[in-house]
């Protein structure tokens, strides 16, 4: 474990909980995209199928248990608790442009030809484009909530500090894994016109992050 | 090389 790392599942940890809170609290998830939280909870169902195989320590089990659970809290308060607030007209996305790609290239490019390992490919090519839909529907609206911007910027902060990681595993222990390498770059990338919107935007304090 | 079998990440 490194600096990078911590720091980098302590900012995702945090994208999730502001979500969670935003969309309990103003009990409404409105903005919000259901697909792509729904993406979500299948990145980290089929990541974290080792949940009960494998053990790496209290920290790994803890956190893929929290994650397991807060992205299907965030789930269930769209779909269930406050689905009349769900805005099913603006959120899209064809999710199916993004599976079928997914599913055919964690078919094509994997470790090894094992369920768990095809699986796991394909929540770390699912990951990489699960936000699409959330960024599709902010262009649609053309605007997004401050605590929405939080929420993305914290998740695509998550995955940069993530890519430091794999920078200082490699030179300390000569870690690499070019799976997760290659989709956390493509993954990062995404959010960069992101983070230029809500760096120029959203940190003059506007409430509202409304997109050219 | 591609990758050190390891999966010890989140």
């Amino acid at each position: 474990m490194n600096v990078f790392r911590l720091a980098g599942d302590v900012s995702h940890l945090v994208a999730i909980i502001i979500l969670l809170l935003k969309i309990w609290r103003s009990r409404s998830c409105a903005g919000i995209s259901g697909k792509s939280q729904l993406l979500f909870a299948l990145v980290f169902t089929t990541r974290y199928l080792d949940l009960f195989t494998v053990y790496i320590s209290a920290y790994n089990t803890i956190m893929k248990v929290v994650f397991l659970a807060l992205s299907y809290a965030t789930v269930y308060l769209i779909y269930m608790r406050f689905r009349n607030t769900y805005d099913s007209e603006n959120d899209s996305f064809r999710v199916e442009f993004l599976l079928v790609p997914v599913i055919g290239l964690s078919f094509l490019e994997h470790y090894a030809f094992t369920p768990m390992e095809v699986l796991w490919t394909f929540s770390i090519f699912l990951e990489a484009v699960a936000i699409m839909p959330q960024l599709f529907m902010i262009t649609k609206t053309g605007e997004a909530e401050s605590i929405t911007t939080h929420y993305l910027f914290f998740l695509g902060l998550y995955r940069a500090l993530y890519i430091a990681n794999w920078v200082w595993r490699y030179h300390t222990e000569g870690f690499f894994d070019q799976i997760a390498v290659v989709s956390g770059v493509v993954q990062t990338i995404f959010y960069c016109d992101f983070f230029y919107l809500y760096v120029t935007k959203v940190v003059q304090g506007r409430s509202k992050m409304s997109l050219p | 090389r591609t990758h050190t079998q390891k999966k010890d990440e989140l």
